[in-house]
């Protein structure tokens, strides 16, 4: 890291053991890790998407960036050589590995690594980061947990089952077309270890017998339950195709899906609307009400020619709460080649109008192709409003995933009701006539006539 | 920090670690280092990335990517290859136990 030396650091309070010369055993990587990141990330869209460990526009060489590439799946199993008079204290318990699966999309992961690697391990070393298991291909993971460079390689454990490792860091950060994407690559431990065992198996006699050493995967002596359904509400988006446009949008209703205009932008466009889970499902449908370029709430209603199964319709919220967690989900990122992706943080800001909240903000991270996802407590569950955008400054080009930008459920619900239950547009209609003060708040204007215009 | 958390810290107190790779009698040249995970104690068995071992190949990255290469035996390095590896200290060690509760922390000024 060529970060500046700071003031002499001091010891976190907990002394560190001296570093202990290792010896490397092996490097693996995992088969069908390299092959859904080939999927996922190659392909024709394989130039937009960098996992340097330094910004896009920052001076990286190409072979620089070509090894890091390359490197991106591969591990390396040591072996620590004994030092004297420390083995008794050196006891501990085997790592417990989580089985690939067992820990569902939106589950909680905690992260730790040590930032920048091997500098100032006392301040640095086994820094933590929360966040969720975002999404998910084979042994290919995402969390939303901020990863910096240095973790590469960090342990990443689940709260269910209790402190078992699930993944290890990839790559850290990563950008589309020079956006941060502010995901985390994992590889899943499972599998990893799996690879391990195989690989030791096939070196020297020695080398077999520390196959028997590494820790198995979690089983049923251990008492939990393996297939953690997750939350509900990881499960609650669609992916809406409107010619080549594509989104996010959620079913408020088994026949009735809302997204965004930009999404599905004119009445009486035939629709197909995606489901992947329970099951993969694809259903037609018709925009029956777009709201009109001049409105602020960025908003389509698509009606489905058929009923969408198995898919929990949420709860709309009542009352926002400033500062409680939340959760989006939505095909950001990846669209169709994976399923929706689940992001947290918190309600950062209710924005009203006349005492009406009229825009949500966020910290979870949103992506391109999110907008119309659902926006969820997730204390409660309840759905809280639905994903409009992100931020971008337009006179530097840069992107704010975590600075997002969501239709309050209060505003769109009674027109939703009245529309599901008697086929009214008449509720939805008057989206279009929203109030001046409602247009400058989603113009990000100030209320004031004189005010500066924002560049965002 | 919830109380749902507190196995996932303390496991991942206990197994993690940083590795540092670096060539023998060079440390002028710089060293490679990465986070890691402890998988077991005795034999100490430490899985980290391996990025840092780049450099060290005899094959060069490309090797990396040699058809069907699932995995690379500890030679494909040089010799000069050193790794050392550093921990904190373990909830099961006296140095661990002695320490908890302290309130040593800092926040060096920016």
């Amino acid at each position: 890291a060529g970060l500046e030396p700071s003031p002499p650091a001091r010891p976190r309070g907990r002394p560190l053991r001296p570093p202990r010369p290792a010896e490397l055993l092996l490097l693996l990587s995992c088969p069908a890790f390299r092959a859904h990141f080939a999927r996922l990330f190659g392909g024709e869209a394989a130039e937009q998407w960098h996992f340097a460990n330094a910004a896009p526009d920052d001076e990286v060489s190409e072979d620089e960036e070509e090894d890091q590439l390359r490197a991106l799946g591969w591990f390396a199993l040591l072996r620590v050589r004994p030092g004297h008079g420390e083995e008794a204290e050196e006891r501990g318990p085997a790592v417990a590995v989580a089985p690939l699966g067992a820990v569902p999309k939106g589950a909680p992961l905690m992260a730790c690594g040590s930032p920048f690697g091997a500098f100032c391990p006392d301040i640095f070393l086994n820094t933590l980061s929360r966040g969720v298991l975002s999404n998910s291909a084979g042994p290919l993971l995402l969390t939303d947990a901020r990863c910096l460079p240095g973790t590469e390689g960090g342990g990443v454990f689940a709260a269910r089952p209790a402190g078992a490792l699930v993944a290890l860091v990839a790559a850290p950060l990563c950008w589309k077309a020079r956006e941060w994407v502010g995901l985390t690559l994992l590889c899943a431990a499972a599998p990893l270890l799996r690879a391990a065992r195989a690989a030791l198996g096939r070196l020297h006699p020695g080398a077999t017998a520390l196959a028997a050493l590494l820790p198995p995967e979690m089983g049923a002596p251990w008492g939990l339950p393996l297939r953690d359904p997750g939350p509900p509400w990881a499960t609650a988006a669609v992916l809406v195709e409107c010619s080549t446009v594509w989104g996010s949008g959620v079913a408020v209703a088994p026949r009735l899906v809302v997204t965004c205009r930009h999404v599905a932008p004119r009445e009486a466009t035939r629709v197909l609307v995606r489901s992947t889970t329970p099951k993969s499902a694809m259903i037609w449908g018709h925009v029956v009400f777009a709201t009109q370029e001049t409105s602020p709430y960025d908003i389509a209603v698509v009606s489905l020619d058929e009923d969408l199964d198995g898919i929990p319709m949420p709860v709309p919220a009542e009352h926002f709460h400033e500062g409680e967690a939340v959760t989006v989900v939505g095909f950001g990122v990846f669209g169709q080649t994976c399923g929706p992706s689940v992001t947290t943080g918190i309600l950062s800001a209710v924005v009203q109008v006349d005492d009406t909240p009229v825009m949500l903000q966020t910290t979870c991270a949103v992506h391109g192709g999110s907008s119309g996802g659902p926006l969820f407590s997730t204390g409660s569950g309840e759905l809280l409003g639905i994903v409009a955008s992100n931020t971008r400054d337009n006179n530097t080009g840069a992107t704010y995933p975590h600075l997002n930008f969501s239709i309050p459920i209060t505003v769109l619900q009674p027109a939703l009701q009245k529309y599901s239950q008697t086929g009214d547009l008449g509720g939805l209609r008057e989206l279009d006539r929203a109030t001046e003060p409602v247009r400058v708040v989603w113009r990000l204007q100030r209320p004031l006539a004189e005010a500066l215009r924002s560049k965002l | 920090m919830g109380r749902q958390w507190g196995p996932a810290m303390r496991a991942a107190e206990q197994a993690g670690c940083v590795v540092s790779a670096f060539r023998a009698g060079q440390p002028e040249a710089g060293s490679w280092s990465c986070s890691g995970v402890i998988l077991s104690r005795r034999p100490g068995l430490v899985l980290c990335h391996g990025g840092i071992f780049t450099p060290f190949l005899r094959a060069g990255s490309g090797a990396l990517t040699a058809a069907g290469a699932a995995f690379l035996p500890g030679d494909s390095c040089g010799d000069d290859l050193r790794l050392h590896v550093q921990w904190g200290p373990t909830a099961a060690s006296p140095a661990g136990r002695a320490e908890r509760g302290r309130t040593g922390l800092c926040t060096p000024h920016c």
